[in-house]
């Protein structure tokens, strides 16, 4: 099926993780 | 002008904004896509390609002067016209800020939905719970710029729609029903008007809206 | 110009991309980056904030003439000069390629491996291991295409250029000991280079690459 090769795309699932916890620690340097 | 060339494997919603970018510029492409052209998986693994395309990774495009390019955004670009890619620096300015919006807030919570219900990944319960509410900040934020505008950019379709259309697509086929999507009648509005613009419906052909949220493909 | 205005947090190397620019185009960007002018988590969540930001992300830049854009690298190629764009298509679409794949192939991993060293993010060895295997990776892409270049497209600095160094900043402050970086002699030459221009100085200062590769911060 098409959408299998969709698998070799580079895809940051764990993107929201790396956000969520870059900008919880800036809000606490600046805090 | 002679042809060019963009290597993907097919059904590429990466290369789709490329193609409908072309039928806006005329450019001509040809897509090799398919054995014995190109075959994924191993064409792009071969020392000729990798000498070309040092990532290997696909769309990848070859211009009929040999000129090289990866990463879909790049090539969209490359085949646009002056209009698609924004005409002043603002509008221009303007269409990077929704393309990268679309790589850096779309894509990645709309495969963790979606995957899971082509089969194609695991199911996990936490993430797609979470991505469900990424998705819906982000069709707000669309919701509330669409408001007062029929296009993302100035007042004809851009880059920025291009990318942002072919980003959202897998969601609205797969997983943004009626009831979900409800709320965001300003970007349903735009999403079908895209869609009905013969640019992408000469690439994208007829685009059936999602009615029943797919549920992962156990 | 008058003054233009760049709200962030201090020491985003996200916004290190725009201060750079700015340095080659002459535009002159004022940065609200601590109270009580800008508060990051306070001032990026007010309505009047989201009415001209409506992600609440930094950097965020607003023009003289009111004109906004969020996403760093639509910042980056508002204030820059044509030159720094890429002044033909062929360039121009290059300077996009590197610029995307900066965000693609270089930040995910760079974050992954960095983020535990500066106490962001809890430490996992498996996701650490993979991390450093995909920097070795996009270091020999990058050390192939500058084997026989100063920097990555034409003759002068562009925005691929200030993109790639500033997502490559951490990596090289932090982790890439003379061990790890050895291989890639002609990144390292490009990296420390483009350092060592002034509109890079005086943005970036002086920069310690790194002598001993920072373990997690337990």
């Amino acid at each position: 099926m098409a959408v299998d090769y969709f698998l070799h795309d580079k895809i940051w699932f764990e993107k929201y993780k790396y956000d969520d916890a870059e900008r919880r620690f800036y809000e606490q340097m600046n805090g | 002008l002679s042809p060019q060339t963009l290597y993907t494997y097919p059904e590429n919603w990466r290369a789709f904004k490329a193609l409908i970018a072309a039928q806006y510029s005329g450019a001509r492409i040809r897509v090799l896509s398919g054995p014995p052209q190109f075959h994924f998986g191993h064409t792009n693994r071969t020392p000729q390609f990798l000498q070309k395309f040092p990532l290997g990774k696909v769309p990848a495009f070859e211009g009929d002067d040999g000129f090289c390019v990866f990463e879909s955004n790049a090539i969209a670009y490359y085949v646009s016209t002056e209009e698609l890619r924004g005409s002043t620096p603002e509008a221009a300015a303007a269409v990077l800020q929704w393309v990268n919006f679309a790589d850096s807030d779309v894509v990645p919570p709309a495969s963790t939905w979606v995957f899971p219900t082509l089969g194609i990944l695991h199911y996990n319960k936490q993430a797609t719970e979470v991505a469900k509410e990424e998705v819906r900040r982000v069709l707000g934020v669309l919701d509330g710029h669409l408001r007062t505008r029929t296009f993302l950019v100035g007042e004809r379709v851009s880059l920025a729609d291009i990318s942002l259309v072919c980003a959202l697509l897998w969601l609205y086929k797969q997983v943004l029903d009626p009831a979900f999507r409800g709320p965001f009648g300003n970007v349903n509005r735009w999403f079908l008007t895209c869609l009905n613009q013969p640019q992408f419906k000469a690439v994208l052909g007829e685009v059936q809206l999602c009615q029943r949220m797919a549920q992962f493909d156990a």
